[in-house]
């Protein structure tokens, strides 16, 4: 997966991500490409979510997945999660749901009670940091004013870290692949840098959900796994999503 | 570059989506938050219990693969679908109902729904 957060000279807030699963979950020879995202595809939907025949959050999920990997509270804040690798994982925890110390949370339903009941930028973050979860995760968030925006690097019970735009530092976007953001990512999976190389191109003055879609368009961070691109502008309470393909030659992830 | 990582200049005037990245638009369903949560899922589930099924199959293909004797599949079946009762309102009865409408085994959308922390095994 790969999700940012940009701010542009203005002060407007975009959050998008490519949304990529399916590692080592079968390959088709015939079609060279990942068996699972092919089929993940179709399912993927966008879903605004009512109470009152009033939006409360928007969503872009797979049908039958209840949780959330992509969402936006209009006006409020926007959330994307991205899977982090860790030995004390999400096996663990499902192991103590087991044994029945249920004390944590299932990582997409804290996402969409979040998003569900949070108010403002600061309630989710402070939620999405300090929830005890069941697996580690990154959590991607945006606000809807100047410099809201942060990765929060979670493991199953604590928060390890949020990292923050900083405009006054010329941090005007924040953007989180696979790995902490203060560790070289795997050699074999450096997206990380080919998308930063992207958005300092593309430069804060013409960051839009235009050119946003051309870096989430740009091998490797396009790649066999993503089955789609998702662009969220807060403010104008819009979320659009994309199926993606990735002709060849493309990585595997 | 034509080796791995296969890298490339950064892409520009992708946008409007076309071309041979562009598989295709995603459709709008509401999630009416006040019907019961067994309910809510019913219209957007009956329009895709097709690709959802066709999703659970190639995975317990796999499955078949690793553990022919099919005994993997048995304990999602048994062994994950009374864990539904554990999760909190209201994901226990969304997933029921999606299992309703989709004819899909209950421990099998629970699986599909905890994939995330199941994955990290």
């Amino acid at each position: 997966c790969t999700s940012l957060v940009a701010e542009d000279k203005a002060g407007k807030l975009y959050h998008a991500r490519n949304l990529d699963f399916g590692l080592f979950l079968g390959w088709d020879i015939k079609n060279n490409s990942w068996m699972v995202p092919e089929y993940l595809k179709p399912l993927t939907v966008n879903l605004d979510f009512q109470r009152n025949n009033r939006t409360v959050f928007k969503s872009t999920n797979f049908a039958g997945y209840v949780g959330v990997l992509t969402g936006m509270k209009p006006g409020t804040f926007t959330l994307t999660m991205n899977e982090r690798f860790s030995i004390d994982g999400g096996y663990i925890g499902i192991i103590e749901w087991i044994l029945g110390k249920r004390s944590g949370v299932w990582m997409s339903f804290l996402t969409r009670s979040v998003l569900e009941n949070a108010t403002s930028y600061t309630q989710a973050k402070d939620q999405l940091a300090n929830t005890e979860m069941l697996a580690p995760a990154y959590f991607i968030l945006g606000g809807n004013q100047s410099g809201e925006g942060c990765v929060i690097t979670r493991s199953r019970t604590a928060c390890l870290d949020i990292w923050e735009l900083d405009l006054k530092r010329g941090r005007w976007y924040v953007l989180e692949t696979n790995y902490d953001h203060w560790k070289v990512p795997l050699f074999l999976d450096d997206r990380r840098t080919p998308a930063m190389k992207c958005m300092n191109l593309t430069t804060q003055a013409k960051i839009s959900l235009e050119s946003i879609y051309d870096i989430l368009s740009t091998k490797p961070v396009l790649n066999k796994l993503t089955t789609y691109t998702s662009l969220m502008d807060v403010s104008a309470g819009t979320i659009e999503s994309y199926q993606r393909n990735c002709p060849d030659p493309c990585m595997p992830w | 570059q034509f080796v791995p990582p296969y890298t490339e200049d950064c892409r520009k005037g992708m946008y409007p989506p076309t071309g041979p990245t562009f598989k295709g638009s995603v459709p709008w369903y509401k999630i009416n938050l006040d019907s019961a949560p067994r309910k809510r899922w019913n219209q957007l589930i009956n329009d895709k219990k097709v690709e959802l099924t066709n999703l659970i199959q190639v995975i317990k293909d796999l499955a078949i693969d690793f553990f022919p004797s099919g005994k993997l599949i048995e304990l999602v079946d048994k062994g994950l679908a009374p864990l539904v009762d554990t999760l909190p309102s209201p994901f226990d009865e969304e997933l029921k109902g999606i299992a309703d409408v989709s004819g899909v085994p209950l421990g099998e959308i629970m699986l599909f729904n905890i994939f995330y922390e199941v994955f990290t095994v």
